[in-house]
C-alpha cells in the first residue's frame, strides 16, 4: 500500500524515503531499517522509535502510520513532514515574528507535555526534531532516545541529549534526573528561536558546562542542594547568575513574560525548573500577542 | 477526564522505599521528585 | 488506558480469545493434515504399519492441548528470568510477549522452547535492561543466530506494541490511595506484608488469561480483595461508595461520624457495584 519514490536522508540505521500510500493518496516518509547492521538484533533506536509512537497519538507528536517488515528491513512509515524548525532559524530570509515563536513554543510545549503525562521522557528536543507539517503544526519527532520515566531505584544513563540542549544535571552526570531535562532542552530552543542563533554552543562536553554557567552562573548548594556532590563540580569556574537586566539585553524582543517563561524552563536545580503544565499556563500564553495560527505560520 | 480519580497528597503517604531514596544524596542532586513517583503509581492506578 | 496498545490490540472477552484460539488451531491442524496426506501420496511404498503409525502418531493437537503447552512453556520463561535475575516488570514483559505471540502463532508451526529465549531477550532490550546479544546466548547457553532469528518474529507477531502496562505499579498506587483514604486506620507494617503477597500473586496472574479479559488496576484490586477483603471493600466503599448527602442520613441514625476526610468524595463517573462485581468475577478467575 506504500511506495518509495525518493530517497530523503541516511543516517547510520536507517535509509528514510518519501512516499505515498496509495490507498488515500497521502504523502508519507518510510524509515527503512538496516536490520543486518545491529549485531544485537533490532536497533535499540528503532525500537524505541515503535515502542512509544504506537502509544502516542497528538497532533504535536508525529503520527506513526504503520509499522511492517519487508525483505529483512523493518519500515515504519510516519507521516510526511518537509520541514523542521532548523531550517528555519537558519534561514534568515525568512521573518518570524514573537507572535509566530509563541506559536512554535506553545506546540512544542503541549507536544512535550503529552509525552510527559505518559510519563515518557524524550530526551533529545532540538529544533530539527521539531518538525512541521503543511498545514503549520509543529510535531516532535525522533524517539530514538525516549525512555519511559524511571523506576524508582533505576539509573539512567546521563549520555542523552544533543549537547547544545543538554540539561546541567546531565553535564553533571545524574542518573535519576526526569522530565525536568526534556524542559531544559525547550528553553533553550526557545533562546535560540528569539536569537536566531544557538544560544549555548558548546565545543565538546566540558566546554559546554563553561559556557552553561557562564551564560547562566554557576549553581551552588544554597540553590541546588548537593550539586557540589557531582564528582565534577569542583573542576568547574563559578560565574555569577545574569541580572534580570543582563536577560532584558540578551533577549530584547522578550516581554517579561516570555523571560519569566524561559527562567522558569531554565532554573538550574532540576526539582524547581518548571515541568509541562506549569510552562502552559505560563502568563506568557496569556498576554497578547496571541500566538499565530498554525496555518499562518512561515 | 477532568477529575483524576486521585488526590495526590504527598505528607499523607508512608513509603518508606521512596523516602529512603529522596534523602540520597545522588538522587537529590539529580533532581529526583517523589510527587513525580507518587503521580506515576497513582495515575497507573486509576487509569 | 484505552489510547493503550495493550487495550486496542490485546485485551479480549473470553468468547473471543477462545474463539481467535481454535480458529488458529482449525487453520493449523488443516495445513499439518494437507502435509500429511502430502507425505503419504507421495510415498506410495508405506507398508500398512507405517500407515496406521502415522494415522495413530501423526495427529494435530487439540486448542486445549496447546494451551497447555504454550502455559508449560510460560511458566520456563518465567523462571528462566528469575535464574537470570531479571527485574519484575522484564520478566512480566516476556511472559507477555511469548503468551501474546501465541495468540497468533500454533506451537505445531513454532516450538515455544525457540520462542521463549527470543522473548525474555526482546523484554529485557524493550525495558531499558539491554543484554547483549552474546553475553545473553552465554548466559541461556543457546545460540546467537537461533535467537535473533525468532526476534522479528516475535516483533511481528506483537504488531510491534512493546509498551506493556503490568499491575505493579497500580498496586504501588494503590498502596499510597488506601494510606490516604483510610489515612489512620491501616497498620503501615501490615500494609507492607499486603503489598508483598499481592505482589507474589500478581506474578502468578501473568501466567493466566486475566491479563486479556481484565485491566492492569482490576487484577490489582482483585488481588488485594484475595488477600484482604474487608480492608479492600471498606477503601473501595470510602472511596467511591454512595455520595455523602446519602451517607449522612445513614450517619445521623447515631453513628459516629466516620472521619474520613470530606474531600475524598471526587466526582467521579464509577459506580461502586459494577467495579466490585467485575473485581469479583476477575479475583474468581485468579483463584
Amino acid at each position: 500500500d506504500y511506495t518509495k519514490e525518493k530517497k530523503a536522508g541516511e543516517g547510520t540505521y536507517a535509509v528514510v524515503y518519501l512516499g505515498t500510500k496509495k490507498s488515500t493518496g497521502r504523502s508519507i516518509a518510510v524509515k527503512e531499517i538496516k536490520t543486518s547492521q545491529f549485531k544485537d538484533g533490532l536497533d535499540m533506536s528503532a525500537l524505541r522509535e515503535v515502542k512509544f509512537l504506537q502509544e502516542l497519538k497528538h497532533v504535536n507528536v508525529i503520527e506513526l502510520v504503520d509499522v511492517f517488515m519487508a525483505n529483512d528491513n523493518l519500515n515504519l512509515v510516519l507521516e510526511f513532514l518537509p520541514a523542521d524548525l532548523e531550517i528555519i532559524i537558519k534561514d534568515t530570509s525568512i521573518m518570524f515574528s514573537p507572535a509566530d515563536i509563541k506559536s512554535w513554543i506553545l506546540m512544542t510545549l503541549r507536544g512535550v507535555h503529552h509525552c510527559h503525562r505518559n510519563f515518557i521522557l524524550h530526551r533529545d528536543l532540538k529544533p530539527n526534531n521539531l518538525l512541521l507539517a503543511p498545514d503549520g503544526q509543529l510535531k516532535i519527532a525522533d524517539f530514538g532516545l525516549a525512555r519511559l520515566m524511571a523506576s524508582p531505584q533505576e539509573i539512567l544513563t546521563s549520555n542523552v541529549v544533543t549537547r547544545w540542549y543538554r540539561a546541567p544535571e546531565l553535564l553533571f552526570g545524574a542518573k535519576h534526573y526526569t522530565s525536568a531535562v526534556d524542559i531544559w532542552s525547550v528553553g533553550v530552543i526557545f533562546a535560540e528561536l528569539m536569537l536566531r542563533i544557538p544560544y549555548l554552543p558548546g565545543k565538546d562536553d566540558v566546554d559546554q558546562i563553561n559556557v552553561t554557567f557562564r551564560a547562566l552562573g554557576t549553581p551552588t548548594d544554597a540553590d541546588w542542594p548537593e550539586v557540589s556532590s557531582f564528582s565534577n563540580y569542583n573542576k568547574i569556574q563559578i560565574y555569577p547568575p545574569p541580572s534580570r537586566e543582563e536577560l532584558r539585553r540578551r533577549f530584547i524582543a522578550a516581554t517579561e513574560n516570555a523571560l519569566e517563561l524561559i527562567s522558569g524552563m531554565m532554573i538550574m536545580n532540576p526539582k524547581k525548573r518548571w515541568d509541562a503544565v506549569k510552562c502552559l499556563q505560563s502568563q506568557y500564553f496569556q498576554e497578547l500577542p496571541e500566538p499565530t495560527l498554525p496555518q499562518d505560520l512561515p | 477526564d477532568l477529575h483524576k480519580r486521585y488526590e495526590l497528597v504527598e505528607n499523607e503517604y508512608n513509603d518508606s522505599f521512596i523516602r529512603d531514596l529522596q534523602k540520597k544524596k545522588e538522587y537529590i542532586a539529580s533532581g529526583f521528585r517523589a510527587d513525580f513517583i507518587y503521580d506515576r503509581m497513582l495515575t497507573e492506578a486509576f487509569m | 488506558y484505552r489510547h493503550s496498545s495493550q487495550y486496542r490490540l490485546w485485551s479480549f472477552t473470553k468468547e473471543q480469545l477462545e474463539s481467535r484460539r481454535r480458529a488458529l488451531n482449525v487453520k493449523v491442524v488443516d495445513k499439518v493434515n494437507e502435509k500429511l496426506q502430502d507425505i503419504i501420496s507421495k510415498h506410495n511404498d508405506l507398508s500398512q504399519e507405517e500407515l496406521n503409525a502415522i494415522n495413530e502418531k501423526a495427529v494435530p493437537v487439540t486448542m486445549e492441548e496447546e494451551l497447555k503447552f504454550v502455559n508449560f512453556f510460560a511458566k520456563k520463561v518465567q523462571s528462566f528470568c528469575h535464574s537470570l535475575n531479571l527485574p519484575t516488570e522484564v520478566c512480566a514483559t516476556a511472559i507477555s510477549f511469548f503468551r501474546r505471540f501465541f495468540l497468533v502463532n500454533s506451537t505445531m508451526e513454532i516450538h515455544p522452547k525457540h520462542i521463549l529465549l527470543a522473548s525474555i531477550f526482546l523484554a529485557c532490550k524493550s525495558e531499558n535492561y539491554f543484554i547483549g546479544i552474546e553475553a545473553f546466548a552465554k548466559k541461556t547457553k543457546s545460540q546467537p543466530t537461533t535467537i535473533l532469528k525468532y526476534e522479528f518474529d516475535v516483533l511481528e507477531s506483537l504488531q510491534f506494541t512493546l509498551l506493556n502496562h503490568h499491575p505493579y505499579r497500580p498496586l504501588h498506587g494503590f498502596f499510597l490511595d488506601i494510606q490516604y483514604i483510610l489515612h489512620g486506620k491501616v497498620d503501615l507494617n501490615y500494609m507492607g506484608q499486603i503489598y508483598t503477597n499481592c505482589k507474589r500473586r500478581i506474578t502468578e496472574t501473568l501466567l493466566t488469561d486475566v491479563v486479556y479479559h481484565y485491566t492492569p488496576p482490576q487484577i490489582t484490586l482483585a488481588c488485594l480483595l484475595i488477600d484482604d477483603e474487608a480492608l479492600t471493600l471498606k477503601y473501595l466503599e470510602v472511596k467511591f461508595g454512595s455520595p455523602p448527602e446519602e451517607q449522612k442520613e445513614s450517619e445521623t441514625e447515631g453513628m459516629k461520624r466516620e472521619e474520613t476526610p470530606s474531600d475524598t468524595k471526587l466526582p467521579s463517573n464509577l459506580k461502586l457495584q459494577t467495579l466490585t462485581a467485575l473485581i469479583r468475577e476477575c479475583q474468581a478467575m485468579i483463584l
